[in-house]
C-alpha cells in the first residue's frame, strides 16, 4: 500500500 | 468557468488584486492539492487597483451570485479599500438591464506556500478533453493512477478489485489541428502514483483551454497547467509514496 504525500512536505510557507 | 474549475476543491480563498492582475492560491483541506490561478490584467477590458487588496471569498456564495449573470452578460467587479463587500455588476450587451449585487467579504487567513521553480523531468502536453476521458475512465476502476512517462510515451494505468486498465499516449503532431497534438519533452524516464479522484476534480478546469500541460518530475508534486489567452489555472497534486 502506498500513503498519500501532503504538499507542505514539499512547498515551504512564505 | 474558473469560479467553476476551482469551488468544489477549495471553499475560502483570497483573491489578491494587484497591479498585475487577480491572483488566487489556495490548497484544499486535506493538504493534498493546491490551486493558483492568475487572470492578468491584459484579461480585462477596464483593469484599476491603486492598492494591493485582498478579497476573502466564500466560492459557493460567489457562484450563487455569478448564476445570476447571463452568458453574454459585461461583468464589473468592485471593491472599495478595506472593503466588506465585493459588488458585482451585470449588463447586458444592449445596455438595458443592469442587475448589482453585493457578496460579504470575510478575512481568511490564508497560509501561501512558496513554490519553488523545478526542471521537470517530463513535460507533457494533451487535449484536455482527452485527459479527462482517461481519468473518469480510470477512476471506474481503482483510486489511484500510475503515471509513467518515458521515451515510448506516456502511460497511464491502474488497477483494482474488477482487474486493470491502462492507456498510452504517444508522441503526435497535428499540423492541422495543434490542439489535439501530443508533445512529450523528456529529460529523464518519470514514474509517479496519484489519486484519481484529485484528477478528476482538476478536470472540471477542461472548458477554459483546449490543451493541458502535466509536468512531473520523480517524488515531487505534479503541476496541471490549463492556459489561457491571459491568465491560467494551475493545480499542484503531492503524489501517493512508498508503494
Amino acid at each position: 500500500t502506498s500513503t498519500q504525500a501532503r504538499l507542505n512536505d514539499f512547498f515551504k510557507p512564505i | 468557468q474558473v469560479v467553476d474549475a476551482i469551488k468544489d476543491l477549495v471553499q475560502d480563498c483570497n483573491f489578491d488584486c494587484n497591479d498585475s492582475g487577480i491572483a488566487l492560491q489556495a490548497m484544499d483541506n486535506s493538504h493534498v492539492a493546491l490551486v493558483a490561478m492568475h487572470l492578468k490584467t491584459e484579461g480585462f477590458s477596464q483593469y484599476r487597483c491603486d492598492r494591493n487588496i485582498a478579497l476573502g471569498v466564500n466560492l459557493a456564495s460567489l457562484q450563487k451570485v455569478l448564476r445570476a449573470a447571463q452568458n453574454e452578460d459585461l461583468l464589473t467587479l468592485k471593491a472599495e479599500d478595506a472593503p466588506d463587500v465585493l459588488s458585482l455588476v451585470f449588463e447586458n450587451s444592449e445596455n438595458d438591464r443592469i442587475s448589482e449585487y453585493d457578496i460579504k467579504l470575510m478575512d481568511i487567513d490564508q497560509e501561501h506556500l512558496g513554490i519553488p521553480d523545478t526542471e521537470y523531468g517530463a513535460t507533457v502536453t494533451l487535449p484536455s478533453a482527452e485527459f479527462q476521458r482517461i481519468c473518469r475512465d480510470l477512476m471506474l476502476i481503482s483510486e489511484s493512477v500510475g503515471i509513467e512517462a518515458t521515451k515510448e510515451g506516456i502511460k497511464f494505468s491502474c488497477a483494482g478489485d474488477i482487474g486493470s486498465g491502462a492507456v498510452t499516449l504517444r508522441q503526435n503532431a497535428n499540423v492541422d489541428k495543434p490542439e489535439l497534438s501530443t508533445t512529450i519533452e523528456l529529460q529523464e524516464p518519470v514514474a509517479l502514483t496519484f489519486s484519481l479522484k484529485y484528477l478528476v476534480n482538476f478536470c472540471k478546469a477542461t472548458g477554459l483551454s483546449s490543451t493541458v500541460t502535466l509536468s512531473l518530475s520523480n517524488e515531487v508534486p505534479l503541476l496541471i497547467e490549463y492556459k489561457m489567452e491571459h491568465g491560467f489555472v494551475r493545480f499542484y497534486l503531492a503524489p501517493k509514496i512508498g508503494d
